[in-house]
């Protein structure tokens, strides 16, 4: 794809094939190319390698003009995990546990999805494999009370980070968000000096509801970073240009396999380069 | 909504007489624009859109009083033509337990779905054994046990480290209970990776089921192409299961996951408790992509 060397109308269509294949979505593709055509005839361009580097260089400067500046090795984090069903919220939990294990940080989880089957213990497995400790309740508590217990452990303890793992929500369902907003009023006032991340996890397979996920978790927790998961598969998550470019909310992580080790930094060049290789 | 846009379309051109081919061009974007919002894969949209074209650039449209209507009338029916109608029929073996294969990506919802579906035929009347093949994911058997004792529905848990082995088992299992079905909980794999997907071959190869049904995340976006195309190809997909329906997303992974496989989508997944499970209707899903 994209090897022609003369730029018209049929290159512009593709360039176009390789945005909306990749869920970049119409409404960023056709401001990205718009941006492309004003510097076509402004530097007058001819070369389809130049046009390539061109709309590169586009998507890279919305990916600057919006940067989380998460620091996983930081200390004193409480991170609140939050999306919808299946995402890979919990394993992405224990993935960030694990890094901080790795820095010595004192890491607690707290268990808090207490609604979907097994989801306790799934995040019990991971803490046991890790070694790291996990606040929970029965099935059934109020995700709240686990929240309380989980920050006030960490307090008694002198945990440094607390990893909350809330449970898979649909962002169209009013109730499910109220509860939401209930674990993050009670983390806020149980945070002991420490700072807040709310993180929302995406899963890169996600075509455009993404946008209306980030919009209506931002408005409820605060979400000021995301999580994409799942980057290992075909999919190429190009819905995080659209989130920088339509409702400003960065990509911090990127989730790259099932195993433990499969978390790393979102770098914008590397993606671009994976969206466009 | 697609209909009220290009009402406004065709309204514009109204005042200059009789309308052209570029005129129903201009209409053709707007319904393509709205698909791929849809997310509807973009190959999809274009083999789509050359369909209706084909139909449109005739006398119906050019000369409609009512263009808007007419346009919006063939996209209907070419979507119609593709998703087929209703089909939620199970297939049945010749001889019982006839066994159900649930396979898909990593949280697009099959251990649910195993539940959903073994308390719909558990209503039917029929007998059901889940089978908790995901020895993979952290506490995967425990999650399908806890989803059985809730329905009433017995989990089979294998003592094979092996999931081959464990379907084996539990269609061995079944046929010495005298059940109808029995329904595998695969793990979730991607569609590119060799390993596991071999894994699934050699599991069809041990206990050829009567069905074999993608689960699938409603939320799918172009991937969804790429997906059913590989599941497909590998395993001979004999339906899929739409989850997640419950969202807000418009579900064009519907019109993908049909078009290039062929395979009805069968049940949809409604909620997140067992008993929010329900026939697929294609017409409904028309409605969402439409907008
Ligand atoms: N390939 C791949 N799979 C992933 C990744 N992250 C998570 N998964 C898998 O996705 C599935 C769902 O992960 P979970 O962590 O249970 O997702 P969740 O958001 O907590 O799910 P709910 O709590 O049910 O809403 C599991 O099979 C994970 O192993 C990733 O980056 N790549
Ligand atoms: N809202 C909603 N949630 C669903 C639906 N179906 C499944 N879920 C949720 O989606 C999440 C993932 O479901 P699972 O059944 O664990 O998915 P899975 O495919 O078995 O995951 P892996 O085994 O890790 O591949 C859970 O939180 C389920 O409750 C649905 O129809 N609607
Ligand atoms: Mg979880
Ligand atoms: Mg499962």
């Amino acid at each position: 794809l994209l090897r022609r060397g003369k730029v018209d109308e049929e290159f512009f269509a593709e360039l176009e094939a390789v945005l909306l294949q990749a869920d970049v979505g119409p409404a960023t593709t056709e401001k990205l190319l718009g941006r492309l055509k004003e510097r076509v005839a402004r530097e007058r361009l001819v070369e389809a390698e130049v046009l390539k580097e061109a709309l590169a260089t586009e998507v890279l400067a919305l990916f600057s003009s919006c940067r989380a500046d998460l620091d996983l090795s930081a200390r004193g984090v409480v991170y609140l995990v939050v999306g919808v069903n299946g995402v890979g919220k919990t394993t992405t939990a224990a993935k960030m546990a694990a890094h901080m294990r790795k820095e010595g940080i004192g890491v607690l989880l707290v268990a808090a999805d207490t609604f979907r089957a097994a989801a306790i213990e799934q995040l019990e497995t991971w803490g046991a494999r890790l070694g790291v400790e996990v606040i929970r309740h029965g099935p059934g508590a109020d995700p709240a009370a686990v929240a309380f217990d989980g920050l006030a452990a960490a307090r008694a303890r002198g945990y440094e980070n607390v990893i909350v793992d809330t449970a898979g929500r649909l962002h169209t369902k009013a109730n499910l968000l109220e509860e939401l907003r209930k674990v993050r009023r009670v983390v806020e006032a149980g945070l002991d000096g420490r700072r807040l991340c709310s993180l929302l996890v995406l899963d890169a397979t996600t075509g455009q509801n993404a946008l209306h996920q980030a919009q209506v978790f931002r408005e409820v927790v605060g979400t000021g970073a995301a999580v994409l998961t799942k980057l290992d598969g075909t999919a190429k998550g190009g819905v995080a240009i659209a989130l920088v470019d339509r409702i400003g909310l960065p990509i911090a992580l990127v989730g790259v396999g099932e195993g433990i080790e499969d978390l790393r930094e979102f770098v914008p060049e590397e993606f671009v380069a994976a969206l466009f290789g | 909504s697609l209909s009220e846009r290009l009402q406004e379309i065709f309204r514009r051109l109204r005042g200059k007489g009789r309308l052209s081919e570029a005129d129903v061009d201009a209409a053709l974007r707007e319904v393509r624009l709205a698909f791929l919002e849809a997310d509807v894969n973009y190959l999809v949209v274009k083999d789509f859109i050359a369909r209706v074209r084909a139909r449109a650039v005739g006398k119906e449209i050019l000369e409609s009083l009512t263009p808007a209507q007419q346009v919006i009338k063939i996209v209907h029916e070419e979507l119609t033509t593709i998703m087929g109608r209703a089909e939620a029929k199970l297939d049945r073996a010749a001889v019982p337990p006839s066994t159900v294969m649930l396979v898909g990506l990593q949280g697009s919802g099959k251990t649910t779905t195993a539940g959903k579906l073994g308390l719909y035929l558990r209503k039917q009347g029929r007998g059901v054994l889940l089978v908790a093949a995901d020895l993979r994911r952290p506490a995967a058997v425990k999650q399908l046990q806890v989803l059985g004792e809730d329905i009433g529905l017995p989990v089979y848990v294998g003592t094979a480290r092996d999931p081959v082995a464990v379907c084996r088992e539990g269609v061995a299992e079944a046929g010495r209970r005298g059940l109808d079905y029995v329904l595998l909980d695969t793990a979730g794999r991607l569609h590119v990776d060799e390993e596991l997907m071999a894994e699934l071959e050699e599991i069809k190869a041990a206990v050829r089921p009567v069905e074999i049904l993608l689960v699938a995340d409603a939320m799918t976006g172009q991937d969804a192409v790429n997906v059913a195309k590989t599941f497909h190809e590998r395993l001979g997909l004999t339906g899929a299961i739409l989850t997640k329906l419950d969202s807000d997303t418009r579900g064009g992974a519907a019109l993908s996951i049909r078009a290039v496989t062929g395979a009805p989508i069968k049940f949809a997944g409604v909620g997140e408790k067992l008993e929010q499970f329900e026939v697929f209707h294609p017409e409904r899903i028309a409605a969402r992509i439409l907008g």
